[in-house]
């Protein structure tokens, strides 16, 4: 299963993941 | 071999004109193939038509029935097992697929019924740490890819990219229209509570609450003899564990008045006061903000569309929860395949998160637009939604073309905010074996 997120942010928007990292419920994806 | 090698002369030949041609016309096809592959089909709307498309191993794999495979999967699932069996079974099956069962809330592993009864576990309150970014992982999972979308194309893997209009469905003014998808709208209307989304008062049980109050900056009523519980937050993980999703029935049912009964007033006020935490979270005044769209296709001056994919693996914990403070404003259930959705076939099925079985979850928060979507699977294909019991995933049946999908709108969910609000970290629904 999946779950995709899309969403409006300021693109000042960062993403603090990377691609292939294992994350759980609560972890932060980004922030402004 | 050395001699054979070293010895034998070279002889070159002209090659016949026949085979050059062939040769030709061998790589011309492969690389108008490779331009099907590419090319976006529309049809006479404007839309894309969307198709299996990928090598031959996808199209095998197309050809099974794998909605039948599912549901007998999660029927084998769902099946009792003997008592003595259980612990060391879901032992096994913790061990296989890194199943950590020292934060599960039920620890009593014989409790859980079946495969499909532990795969649904729930976790121990405070399991799961939040962070206080102003977004947060849904669910435990491998973060596929992320990134912005640009012109309305979300990447799936590098090179693959698919339309997000196909993902979260194209908004049709007259879905009457024989051209547009066969939505159907369902909405659960209650004038009252319409009336007071319109207002920026909410009036239960004849005493009138002003947003002001509701979101925390007084704690008077007009008649001076009820006041609206504290606005505090809940702790949201543990809010989402204790109530397992059932938050306060009393204006979340279809049809229901506000003329509840002193119990229910109580939890009236919880509920109040849930939605008023989750306004100041998103930092608005949710009786003027309501009126925005959330066709997600359109963006503020400033901002941009960003995207994240989460895989959830077998052995994960299967529930999925509000990433963010946001207000689900409606849902469309997208019926669909159910392919496998791992990083293989991420790889090479094109379109494959527009033709799987889908629930868009579409609403807003503080910075405009915000869609969840869960995506099932072959193994996955039935998606629970908490606030919406109606919805029924996976069912029996051919699924209808890709792009149908039938709506729901939540505007009754909450009289301040138009929608059903989320706090961040709640629970909100999970995936289900078959």
């Amino acid at each position: 299963s999946t779950i995709v997120l899309v969403f409006e942010a300021p693109k000042s928007f960062e993403f603090a993941i990377q691609a292939g990292q294992k994350v759980k419920v609560g972890n932060r994806l980004g922030d402004v | 071999l050395v001699t054979a090698w070293t010895d034998t002369p070279t002889k070159w030949y002209p090659l016949p004109i026949a085979v050059g041609a062939l040769l030709l016309v061998a790589i011309q096809y492969r690389k108008k193939a490779a331009r099907a592959e590419k090319e976006v089909m529309v049809d006479e709307d404007g839309n894309e038509v969307i198709k299996l498309k990928g090598p031959w191993q996808v199209h095998v794999i197309g050809a099974l029935p794998l909605r039948n495979m599912s549901r007998l999967w999660g029927y084998l699932n769902s099946l009792e097992l003997p008592v003595w069996f259980r612990p060391y079974g879901f032992r096994l099956y913790a061990f296989a697929f890194g199943c950590n069962l020292e934060e599960i809330e039920i620890e009593d592993l014989t409790r859980y019924r079946s495969l499909g009864d532990f795969f649904y576990r729930k976790l121990k309150a405070g399991a799961r740490p939040v962070d206080n970014a102003v977004i947060v992982s849904p669910a435990d999972g491998t973060i596929l890819h992320f990134g912005t979308i640009e012109n309305l194309r979300v990447e799936q893997v590098k090179g693959i990219t698919y339309s997000l209009d196909a993902l979260l469905g194209v908004e049709h003014a007259d879905p009457q229209s024989p051209q547009s998808p066969s939505s159907t709208v369902v909405e659960f209307p209650n004038d009252e509570l319409s009336a007071v989304a319109h207002q920026e008062f909410a009036n239960v049980n004849g005493i009138e609450y002003s947003l002001d109050q509701l979101l925390g900056t007084s704690q008077s009523s007009t008649s001076g003899t009820n006041t609206p519980t504290s606005t505090t937050a809940p702790s949201p993980f543990k809010h989402a564990q204790d109530s397992d999703t059932d938050r306060p029935a009393v204006p979340r049912k279809h049809g229901e008045s506000f003329d509840a009964s002193v119990e229910q007033e109580g939890q009236l006020q919880d509920t109040l006061a849930h939605d008023a935490s989750v306004a100041r979270e998103m930092g608005m005044r949710p009786a003027l903000e309501r009126k925005r769209s959330t066709s997600g296709t359109s963006v503020r001056e400033g901002n941009s569309l960003f995207f994240t994919v989460i895989y959830l693996a077998p052995g994960d914990y299967h529930r999925f929860h509000s990433p963010t403070a946001w207000v689900v404003e409606k849902r469309r259930h997208f019926v669909g395949e159910l392919f496998s959705v791992s990083p293989y076939m991420a790889k090479r099925l094109q379109n494959l998160f527009v033709l799987n079985e889908r629930v868009a979850l579409l609403g807003r928060w503080r910075y405009g637009f915000f869609g969840m979507v869960p995506v099932g699977a072959t193994n996955v294909g039935s998606i629970k939604i908490n606030f919406d019991k109606a919805l029924r995933t996976n069912e029996r049946g051919r699924p209808p073309p890709p792009g149908t999908y039938t709506e729901a709108v939540y505007s009754a969910a909450s009289p301040l905010l138009n929608g059903q609000p989320l706090a961040p970290a709640e629970e909100m629904g999970g995936f289900c074996l078959g």
